[in-house]
């Protein structure tokens, strides 16, 4: 049983992995849920974990492992609004996931069911790794800085120093450079500052796919910032941090990508 | 030549 009193908030996470991935599985415990998946490339892969305090209540009296298809749990997250709250259960034997939409003014009430499906999922086992580089920026400049480049090449070169970081990519009609200083992110006499905030161990410069960049832009909604975790020879860790309505943290999505090597 | 990673050269499978 887990109870959102926001269902947008759950809609705005599936639809911003819908895209990349077709199905995956929600493991439930009783401290939260957790889903992994790799599209079907396996050059990408997400993560998200809704944390116990996501929910107005919660409680998961064994673990479940839970199929889902993505496009059919998004066309059911369609139908509610946005600030209806949303009673998420399974039944027994666990075959459906039932969605129980109740609306703020508690005048209207819709049910629907998902069918579940059995899944057998790849699992990759992702270490806890020590990043030479951690980027915080705000959500809509990344995004802006990845559909700009995206509209010159096809991969985007990310560049961390200790006083800035670049983006570059290069294509048919030319080049195109962005580069962000250290400084504070956030605003200031109610003016954004476009800046990031760069925590460096060692110098990092990795290319990436920008069409896989701004799949995971769609998560922008979630989040103001978006942090970029980079490190030589390991995938990027892009994470937009999840806040309940009492704006704590309560959980994270998260995409890692491959980046593009020289052979 | 560049050519794009997959990320089980990276991560092993569980």
């Amino acid at each position: 049983n887990a109870l959102i009193k926001q269902a947008g908030l759950l809609k705005k996470i599936i639809d911003a992995i819908k895209d990349l991935i077709d199905e995956a599985t929600l493991d439930c415990d009783n401290d939260g849920i957790y889903l992994q998946a790799m599209d079907s490339s396996h050059v990408s892969l997400v993560t998200f974990y809704l944390k116990k305090n996501l929910f107005e209540k919660y409680s998961c009296n064994r673990n479940l492992s839970l199929g889902i298809n993505m496009t059919s749990i998004a066309k059911i997250l369609k139908c509610g609004m946005s600030d209806d709250t949303l009673l998420l259960e399974t039944n027994n034997p666990i075959d459906i996931l039932s969605f129980k939409f109740e609306s703020r003014r508690g005048h209207k009430l819709s049910q629907f069911q998902l069918r579940l499906m059995n899944l057998e999922m790849e699992r990759l086992s992702i270490p806890d790794t020590e990043y030479s580089c951690i980027i915080e920026m705000m959500c809509s400049e990344f995004s802006k800085v990845c559909h700009d480049l995206a509209t010159i090449g096809d991969s985007m070169t990310i560049t961390c120093t200790k006083k800035n970081v670049t983006f570059d990519t290069t294509g048919d009609l030319g080049t195109g450079i962005v580069s962000l200083k250290q400084g504070v992110v956030g605003s200031e006499n109610d003016e954004n500052v476009y800046a990031a905030s760069i925590k460096i161990v060692k110098p990092v410069s990795l290319s990436f796919s920008l069409r896989y960049l701004i799949y995971f832009t769609k998560a922008s909604s979630l989040s103001n910032k978006v942090i970029l975790h980079m490190g030589e020879e390991v995938p990027l860790m892009v994470e937009y941090k999840i806040f309940n309505t009492y704006e704590e943290e309560a959980g994270y999505l998260r995409y890692f990508l491959a980046p593009k090597v020289n052979e | 030549k560049v050519t794009q990673a997959e990320l089980s050269q990276f991560y092993p499978e569980d």
